[in-house]
């Protein structure tokens, strides 16, 4: 499914995923 | 809403309040999305500690997990490249120039330096073989995904024998450019496309603005 290490990061990481931040309001 | 205007103005002259006319000049933001911003900054600066314009990391946490103490390690990174000081809480400013990295509109130059940044763990100036690992790892552990040492070593020597073109076993800013023209969908969550109707989502700038843009 990943080609690689960092796109399996880069998917996987809810830490990363910023929108959160818009969606706590 | 002469008194609320007024109120509003005297307010912001708070310390850690940066002029959004500035901010807006220095990032990929109009002045009345900085203001939107503010309004979201505001909430989440209020939602532990009562110590002003300072979002600290629980409360960033919070946000993103719904939860002030989930141990998380790539939130950990993203808090401490906000910021930017160093200090152990994120300003206003620095909050609205990390986030113009996200912004639809930023360079992709600049997206692809955070995510270097944020996965250069230790700080080096480069992605060591290491630190690919301890993230795949970090991300295996959060989730139901089981995979033995073996499949995840080769995973990332797989990785290494493309990203790293040199074969010094780490991975530069120059490499890092060229794996990810390969492999653009590496930058993808470093746009939020929600920041292109920030005023939409935080209308209460509306009342407040000194600035139409």
């Amino acid at each position: 499914k990943f080609l690689n290490a960092f796109e399996f990061i880069s998917s996987m990481s809810s830490g990363f995923d910023l929108s959160n931040l818009f969606e706590s309001k | 809403n002469c008194f609320s205007l007024m109120s509003s103005r005297v307010g912001r002259r708070r310390l850690g309040y940066e002029d959004p006319t500035i901010l807006a000049s220095e990032t990929a933001f109009t002045v009345n999305e900085v203001e939107a911003l503010y309004d979201l900054f505001k909430k989440l600066c209020s939602s532990i500690i009562k110590d002003g314009l300072l979002l600290h990391k629980e409360e960033f946490q919070l946000a993103l997990f719904q939860s002030s103490s989930k141990q998380n390690l790539f939130a950990d990174r993203v808090f401490d490249l906000f910021d930017i000081k160093r200090n152990g809480v994120i300003e206003f400013g620095e909050f609205v120039r990390s986030l113009s990295i996200f912004h639809p509109n930023a360079s992709e130059a600049e997206k692809i330096s955070f995510a270097f940044r944020l996965y250069d763990l230790r700080q080096t100036g480069y992605i060591e073989r290491d630190e690919v690992k301890e993230m795949v790892s970090a991300l295996l552990s959060e989730s139901d995904l089981e995979l033995s040492d073996d499949v995840i070593e080769s995973i990332v020597d797989k990785t290494m024998v493309e990203a790293d073109l040199k074969g010094d076993g780490k991975i530069d800013q120059e490499e890092w450019k060229e794996f990810v023209a390969k492999h653009p969908s590496l930058i993808k969550n470093m746009t939020l496309p929600y920041l292109k109707d920030i005023t939409i989502q935080f209308p209460s700038f509306v009342l407040n603005t000194e600035v139409q843009d």
